[in-house]
């Protein structure tokens, strides 16, 4: 069976730290905090996510624009840390760790 | 994964693909089709989870549509590497940079074959007019291989599943040789994206891992329909 995914509309011309903002006001924020938990746990071996989550703290460091604002700003909404915020988006390249 | 880039005998470009991913459960309850607007027009269009800023599936309204499917990464630590001091692009992060700034197919194809990424992928690349088709096998460091359409030699369609195209797929995760039946069973005369989407329903291109399942032809952009899959 399938059913049509969800249209959402995201401005580029907000700022990156709030165009998502609407995106995430469709999902209650419990249960998505509850689903990335799930999935950084179920993808991410623990020794990766120790030793990357404090890397990924430092986020202007390597992430360039939009995506730090963009990122930092799903983020705040949230009540999530930022490492764990970038470790989700870098779920693929850090399974291939 | 698998992607399918396909021309029909009158020259239009189709592009469909299964996005096929652990943790199901939840990425099928925050997939989304995202239209990304820019002064009240639609700069491009993809399709992700909720959280997820980069792209593994997308359409350039009029240009091209890219896919990305997962390749074998390589050692661990040379993605380390690549990630932390080279600073290169992750893979979905690059598909929407392109999205964004290419400017037709050739452009598209160029930074995706050359940009430096974290780890290795396939990205599959669909255009709007005939012979736009392609499949780009990537290194971290650039292409392994660039392998285009040949319409005119009877090369149709390309399907990408997981596997370095000159390889054979291994037969416990044989989704090619399936697909490819599918294809040529349907005909180059009957290739549309109802047809394209039935060749991504048929088992075991559709299968259990399958999150969402999506359309796209980069001269019809009205048409990107993306389907969440139940299995």
């Amino acid at each position: 069976s399938a059913g049509a995914a969800p249209l959402c509309n995201v401005s580029l011309d907000s700022d990156p730290d709030l165009r998502w903002l609407p995106v995430l006001q469709r999902f209650e924020p419990e249960l998505l905090l509850h689903f990335f938990t799930r999935v950084i746990d179920e993808t991410i071996p623990k020794w990766v996510h120790a030793i990357i989550r404090p890397l990924a703290e430092e986020l202007e460091f390597f992430v360039p624009q939009p995506f730090a604002g963009e990122i930092q700003g799903m983020c705040n909404a949230l009540g999530m840390s930022v490492g764990d915020g970038i470790l989700l988006n870098l779920a693929y390249e850090a399974t291939a760790f | 994964c698998t992607s399918i880039v396909a021309q029909d005998y009158k020259g239009n470009i189709y592009h469909g693909r299964n996005l096929d991913y652990d943790t199901g459960d939840i990425l099928r309850k925050i997939t989304i089709d995202v239209q990304f607007i820019k002064n009240g027009q639609v700069a491009y269009k993809g399709t992700t989870f909720c959280g997820y800023v980069g792209l593994w599936t997308g359409q350039s309204p009029h240009k091209f549509t890219v896919s990305g499917n997962e390749r074998d990464a390589g050692a661990w630590w040379e993605n380390a590497v690549a990630a932390f001091l080279n600073r290169n692009y992750p893979v979905s992060w690059l598909i929407r940079d392109t999205l964004s700034k290419s400017e037709d197919f050739q452009s598209a194809v160029f930074k995706l074959a050359g940009t430096p990424i974290i780890a290795d992928v396939y990205y599959i690349v669909g255009g709007t007019v005939a012979k736009e088709g392609v499949v780009i096998t990537r290194n971290r460091e650039g292409p392994a291989d660039i392998w285009p359409l040949d319409p005119l030699d009877g090369g149709w369609f390309h399907v990408e599943t997981n596997y370095d195209h000159w390889t054979s797929p291994p037969p416990f995760d044989d989704r090619r040789t399936p697909a490819i039946r599918a294809l040529n069973a349907t005909g180059q005369h009957n290739i549309n994206f109802d047809t394209l989407f039935q060749v991504l329903s048929v088992k075991p291109v559709l299968n259990n891992y399958t999150i969402y399942t999506t359309v796209m032809s980069a001269a019809f952009p009205d048409k990107y329909t993306t389907w969440i899959r139940t299995p």
